[in-house]
């Protein structure tokens, strides 16, 4: 296959990190997957980290979810 | 807290280690562990007693990857541990990722620091969004005391507080940058941003993006204190030079320069000067001006020496300012100077103040 592009790795970094983190559900990918659910997300995090709320995966939120951090969600329960 | 208020409800609670990371002696680990859980127990009526075998409320262990709960690790760094809240079975247990190097000092991920976090977890803590709290989600070192006040409130609203408390001087919260009485420690540029540094945190202004953003010191410098007096620019040499006490530090970028920390008397200031209040380089003149109490020094960065005629009061000579100043910053032939919660726009060529605003309206609050 095709390597992917660095926009597409970011992008799944993204929706496992909030999947994970802020309960994302997780399906299938593709344009028929609510995009509104994941800028809701974003969003979410944004908020949580004192960030810029701007619903899009900007560098600053980017970089903020690269960092080594505890497994446990911020949102939601833990079980 | 977590959904429902979890909590053990007996407040004598055991835990068991049930495995060792390779990284560190055993006596290590335990004494991480056992220290990890006096920082809860100091400030509540719980008390921890250890198992050997068996079946405790808090089980440790060291796992990586998948390690038997469906929560897998991820390799190194990422994911460094989880716990689990009180309950029963997993309920409380608590599992570091082997993948990581665990120390007892910051060369690596501080075991004492992450099982401080995941034992919050355990005893029903959930995530902080306070950055300077134990509890907020995302790994830094730190040193000293490692609880902040909102930790402190958080366990204690589910436990209560220690009926013999130990004296403990917890981490205030996070400043707030929208707080009207709002004060800066210090202001300076850092290639095109401005930083602005305040008890243990700075904030990150960059003139494109509205919102400033707010970090631990420690996280970006962690050779530097945790509260800073002043700071300044040289932006012909690309540095940052920070004063803490009778120290200061010089920082290209994100390194320190070597041969710091100096002494702020080697700039040629009297020994009796303890501390520079705030500092600001003019880069019209290639002058640094150096506050302390209600005097100001001016020091020449090409020759390294400071002017002759100094000391000077700063009142005389910024007609309009307060007595002192806590921080000051220089732009466009405006200086701003900071005093408590009030903000004063200066014109360095006009020779007077020009607005009053509140400091906090730097952080577009």
């Amino acid at each position: 296959l095709p390597l992917p592009s660095g926009d597409k790795d970011n992008q799944l970094l993204a929706e496992k990190y909030l999947h994970r983190f802020y309960g994302l559900p997780a399906g299938l990918q593709g344009r028929q997957r609510s995009s509104g659910a994941f800028q809701t997300k974003i969003k979410e995090m944004q908020r949580f980290y004192k960030l810029k709320v701007t619903g899009n995966l900007d560098d600053n939120t980017l970089e903020l979810m690269k960092q080594a951090r505890c497994g446990v969600p911020d949102v939601g329960e833990y079980n | 807290h977590f959904p429902r208020h979890l909590k053990w409800q007996n407040n004598n609670v055991t835990f068991r280690i049930v495995n060792y990371t390779p990284d560190l002696k055993k006596s290590d680990v335990d004494r991480a562990i056992r220290h990890a859980l006096n920082v809860w127990s100091d400030v509540t009526p719980l008390i921890f007693k250890k198992l050997y075998k068996g079946t405790a409320d808090i089980m440790i262990s060291f796992g990586e990857k998948e390690h038997g709960d469906y929560n897998p690790f991820d390799g190194p760094n990422g994911l460094l541990a989880h716990a689990y809240p009180p309950g029963q079975g997993l309920g409380g247990d608590t599992h570091f990722d082997e993948d990581e190097h665990w120390t007892k000092d910051s060369s690596a991920y501080n075991l004492f620091i992450v099982a401080a976090h995941e034992l919050g977890h355990a005893l029903g803590m959930s995530h902080s969004a306070d950055a300077g709290a134990l509890m907020y989600p995302i790994y830094s070192y730190t040193t000293g005391y490692p609880l902040a006040e909102d930790d402190i409130e958080g366990i204690q609203a589910l436990y209560g507080p220690n009926p013999n408390p130990r004296k403990v001087k917890p981490k205030p919260d996070a400043p707030n940058k929208c707080d009207p009485m709002l004060s800066f420690d210090a202001v300076t540029e850092l290639r095109g941003e401005t930083i602005i540094f305040k008890d243990r945190f700075y904030w990150r202004l960059h003139p494109q993006m509205p919102e400033p953003e707010q970090t631990l010191i420690k996280s970006t410098w962690p050779t530097i204190p945790n509260k800073v007096d002043a700071a300044y620019e040289n932006p012909e040499k690309d540095l940052v030079i920070i004063f803490s006490g009778i120290q200061m530090w010089a920082l290209n970028g994100y390194n320190l320069v070597n041969g710091y920390p100096k002494y702020i008397h080697k700039l040629g200031l009297p020994k009796k000067i303890r501390k520079i209040d705030a500092a600001v380089h003019i880069g019209d003149t290639g002058k640094t001006l150096l506050f302390t109490d209600e005097d100001y020094w001016s020091y020449d960065e090409a020759t390294g020496t400071m002017d002759s005629g100094y000391p000077r009061s700063i009142e005389e000579d910024f007609p309009g300012m307060a007595d002192e100043v806590d921080a000051a910053s220089y732009h466009h032939g405006l200086l701003y100077f900071f005093h408590e919660h009030i903000q004063y726009e200066y014109s360095y060529n006009y020779r007077k103040v020009i607005r009053i605003m509140r400091t906090n309206s730097f952080l577009n609050c």
